[in-house]
């Protein structure tokens, strides 16, 4: 079992996109993977058409009965999920002293998620303990970050938090990725040249497209290559997928 | 002096775009504007050319010492900043009584802020501490959101909150933008439909297109109407900032 976390502080910049189109490639590869919505805004458990308000057995229960979590069938071969309750917001503001909660979510995996080749953990744009969680519990970290301007302070702060983390022995490999590159303006070309300088070797050599079939496929709640194998913005992620798997060696 | 707070849980939504770009629109019509970062990531700080690990007399003070807080003249007519700094994010971590510090805002804004026509507060995607404040303070809330479904459910949420200040007596008059509004997609078109039938009269008649040039004015710190004036983006704020001014009468 591999854990793979999908994190950065900044809001917008393809997160879950990111988590299901990662998850989606290595699915078609023939792998089982869990997909791990640790984010109250729940964007990922509604992708995949469960009501946050009505799913029971959530990643919410980490923080109460986690032997009540179960993981739900998506319906797409090799997906399952733990969703996501709007209660999960609540687990933040109670959680003043974070001493000994911030493995919650490495315990319970290493106990209920072995049957799963590979583990997708999407999060919340914030620095909180769902964050501290999912860093605390993955083996490689995918920080996606958008090619413009305002995105890079965000990637910044979340650097100094790996790097701090890294200082106090908990050293996370980590790929940043570019999302939604736009070809036609200098925004992105510039920044995505800028990226490439600042994290030379921890960047994925390639860039996700902007690509309206995302959108297409969070309003239908498909996976993203069931209906637009095709599309490049798709076909972008399936290249990162197996950039990332072990045999070609980690960047 | 009127106090308008744009806020949305959702990442990635349009916030800082749309505070900049109504604020330009707004001191491109004369009025003084000042704009007011609460947001930890500091994206409207950084948009401004202001360092948040540098820039002094911040937002944060409003927690600390607000006698000490200095807007900052931006150097475009008729805009001034209170910028935010890293540290705002530890008040939020602090801040587990919430008693009488969601004022904070207000009053500072009172005092200080008169001699400006309008107020513009750039909001976390997060219900904490500083929405709480910008809520508070707010005569006026515009609400951006993504043309897209992922976009919907932390809408939905958003206007949870509005209904349960209203109860308690806060009933605070908003405005619900649809923005990122790709007409290529069936995803934007249905989103938007879906958007004007749940909020009729609360949702502004028109739409804020996909615009390239945001991305390219946030990389040059410029106000977007300064070298894009007539970009369809930049007009579409700017026709918005006029159906909201109060000889239009507010939707
Ligand atoms: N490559 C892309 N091209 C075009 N649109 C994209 C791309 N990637 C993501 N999107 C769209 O951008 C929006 C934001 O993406 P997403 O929700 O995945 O970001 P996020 O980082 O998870 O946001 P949050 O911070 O709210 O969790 C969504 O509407 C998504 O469909
Ligand atoms: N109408 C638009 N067309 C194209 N791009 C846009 C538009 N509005 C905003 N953007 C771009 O989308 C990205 C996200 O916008 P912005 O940072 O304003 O969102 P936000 O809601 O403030 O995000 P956060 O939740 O992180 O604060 C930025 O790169 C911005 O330039
Ligand atoms: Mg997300
Ligand atoms: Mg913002």
């Amino acid at each position: 079992m591999k854990i793979w976390t999908v994190a950065n502080q900044k809001g917008g910049v393809g997160k879950t996109t990111t988590t299901v189109s990662v998850a989606d490639a290595l699915a078609g590869l023939g792998y089982r993977v869990l997909l791990m919505d640790l984010d109250p805004q729940a964007s990922l458990t509604c992708y995949m058409q469960l009501d946050p308000d009505q799913v029971e057995n959530t990643s919410y229960d980490l923080f109460n009965k986690p032997e009540r979590i179960r993981p739900v069938d998506t319906g797409f071969e090799g997906l399952h999920i733990v969703g996501a309750s709007m209660a999960l917001a609540n687990v933040e503001k109670r959680s003043s002293s974070i001493d000994g909660k911030g493995l919650v979510l490495k315990r319970w995996l290493q106990q209920h998620a072995q049957a799963y080749d590979y583990v997708l953990i999407d999060t919340p744009p914030a620095l909180g303990m769902m964050m501290i969680n999912a860093l605390a519990a993955c083996d490689h970290l995918l920080v996606p970050v958008q090619t413009d301007f305002l995105a890079l302070k965000g990637l910044e702060r979340m650097m100094k938090v790996l790097g701090m983390l890294a200082v106090s022995g908990a050293e996370i490999p980590h790929t940043v990725i570019a999302t939604m590159f736009d070809k036609r303006t200098n925004a992105s070309r510039r920044t995505y040249q800028f990226l490439k300088n600042q994290y030379k070797t921890r960047i994925w050599p390639g860039v996700i497209p902007v690509d309206t079939k995302f959108r297409e496929a969070s309003r239908l709640g498909v996976p993203p290559s069931f209906l637009f194998a095709q599309s490049h913005g798709i076909v972008a992620y399936q290249k990162l997928t197996r950039d990332l798997l072990p045999d070609d060696l980690l960047r």
